[in-house]
């Protein structure tokens, strides 16, 4: 067995978007997904782009996009290499 | 629903009613305005007008269950192919599968070559060649700076008509009478007083083994002011128990993974998502994978998806094996696999001369056939259709199953 190493994904809770979640009117589960690539790999972004790249993108600009989804931030797993967010609906 | 965020791409995967298509013009906005993504401006000062353009776009579903209660261009594929086309050239759709049965669509554009970058240079290709011949034939190209990128592969699993019994545990009644017995009533307890950061008393597994120390909620907070709190959910602390309740926390094990980061929400009355983080092992950082899940677990249209871009060879066993395990989790009347595969570079192939070894060749070609075979078999459902696409870059193998 091995042990978690100091670069292991820290989680944040948004407790505010989960108040009231009530997931009662869902009546389906297929989604639909969406693949957006700006750059063919991580380490081949173009000239002039952030040196993160997206993921220097901060949480409220991606609060604006989720809007026009229809989504809530419910909480997000942040690592050095990818940020996973969980999302209402 | 779910995103993934890296620096090059971003993934969203969203459920219901939701209106993914309409975040489209700020995403674009944003990664050319916030992240300096290359862009076509209108020429408005107007910052939402400009653009990034991508290197690539992928879109895909499964037919829905109510198209008519979907909003925007969601109520059809054709609707959804005319916004897409609207918006990117070069853009193609397909759908793939029974027409009369569980069909899944997907759109994808080229490569926007512009984007793309350089090919290795020369001083740096005796570099790459070393590396090329210490690793196995299929990982040969996950190293040096080619845009073609073989560890690049993302298995889909959609799961409907779940069995029923087994679909209890995603609801919220169920999942609290199992945190309950399971790991005492302190845990609700916690979860609706509000832990405070780090609380101990908030470690949902500290009566279980220390592998499951990745999986125990922390609470570093660093949301904006107003989203923020230091409080945890009983959604999530719900959700924690139920993705170890149900197996999904050892699809991906600590004791391989030490590093996996599972985040997971049982929604009320019912209802499941989950993402889990897993930086590989074995790369010291330089790789971090992704798997998510959803649940609907109403006997009327009970679906689960599981998805995931960690490469099968890193996981422990074969796709087939973490299909079964997935399938073995909620016990589907039938489901559909997609696997997305990216091919090798042709002309870095012929270059490098690995094709020249017709030995190592044929065993590649071997490998692939006992893989796939080994796919057609998996324990309780027989292999219905199997379904293979060649595109620009990716191969993808559709298959579709139904319980025995």
């Amino acid at each position: 067995t091995l042990s978690p190493s100091e670069g292991t994904p820290h989680l944040t809770i948004n407790r505010e978007a989960t108040i009231d979640l009530d997931s009662s009117n869902a009546f389906e589960g297929p989604e639909k997904l969406l693949e957006v690539w700006f750059a063919p790999a991580p380490e081949a972004l173009p000239p002039g782009s952030q040196k993160n790249g997206l993921k220097a993108v901060t949480v409220d600009k991606w609060k604006e996009m989720l809007d026009q989804v229809n989504c809530k931030i419910l909480s997000v797993v942040e690592s050095e290499h990818v940020d996973a967010y969980l999302l209402s609906e | 629903s779910s995103m993934f965020v890296f620096p090059h791409k971003l993934i969203l995967k969203t459920c219901g009613t939701t209106t993914l298509l309409f975040g489209l013009h700020r995403m674009l906005s944003i990664a050319a305005v916030d992240a300096g993504f290359p862009s076509q401006s209108t020429g408005s000062i107007d910052k939402t007008q400009v653009a990034a353009t991508p290197y690539r776009v992928f879109y895909s579903r499964k037919n829905f269950l109510f198209p008519d209660k979907q909003h925007g261009p969601h109520r059809s594929w054709k609707e959804e192919v005319k916004y897409l086309d609207h918006m990117f050239t070069g853009g193609s759709a397909y759908m793939v599968g029974k027409m009369n049965g569980d069909h899944w669509y997907l759109y994808l554009t080229a490569p926007n070559t512009t984007l793309a970058p350089s090919r290795t240079p020369e001083h740096q290709r005796t570099v790459t060649e070393t590396k090329v011949l210490q690793v196995p034939a299929s990982t040969a190209f996950a190293v040096g700076q080619s845009a073609w990128r073989t560890d690049d592969e993302t298995l889909e699993v959609l799961m409907t008509d779940l069995d029923p019994e087994n679909a209890k545990q995603f609801y919220l009644e169920h999942a609290s009478a199992v945190a309950e017995e399971k790991y005492s009533k302190r845990v609700r307890e916690v979860a609706k007083e509000g832990a405070s950061v780090h609380d101990d008393t908030f470690d949902v597994f500290s009566n279980t083994s220390s592998d499951h120390s990745a999986y125990t909620p922390d609470y570093d907070v660093d949301f904006p002011e107003e989203l923020s709190s230091q409080v945890g959910t009983e959604g999530h602390s719900l959700g924690t128990v139920v993705s170890e309740a149900c197996g999904l926390s050892e699809v991906y094990p600590t004791t391989i993974y030490p590093d996996a980061r599972v985040d997971a929400y049982l929604f009320t009355p019912c209802g499941f998502s989950a993402n889990g983080v897993i930086p590989a092992p074995d790369q010291a950082g330089t790789a971090t994978h992704y798997f998510t899940v959803h649940v609907t677990p109403e006997p009327l249209y009970s679906y689960a998806s599981f998805e995931t871009n960690v490469p099968a060879r890193r996981s422990g066993g074969e796709t087939a094996e973490v299909i079964e395990r997935v399938v073995d989790i909620f016990k589907p009347g039938r489901f559909s696999v997609t696997l997305f595969e990216a091919k090798a570079d042709p002309t870095e192939v012929r270059e490098l001369g690995l094709l020249g070894d017709s030995a190592a060749n044929a065993e590649a070609v071997e490998r692939g056939r006992i893989r796939s075979a080994r796919m057609d078999k998996i324990k309780g459902y027989r292999r219905v259709d199997r379904i293979v696409h060649d595109f620009d870059g990716y191969e993808l193998v559709f298959r579709y199953y139904e319980r025995n």
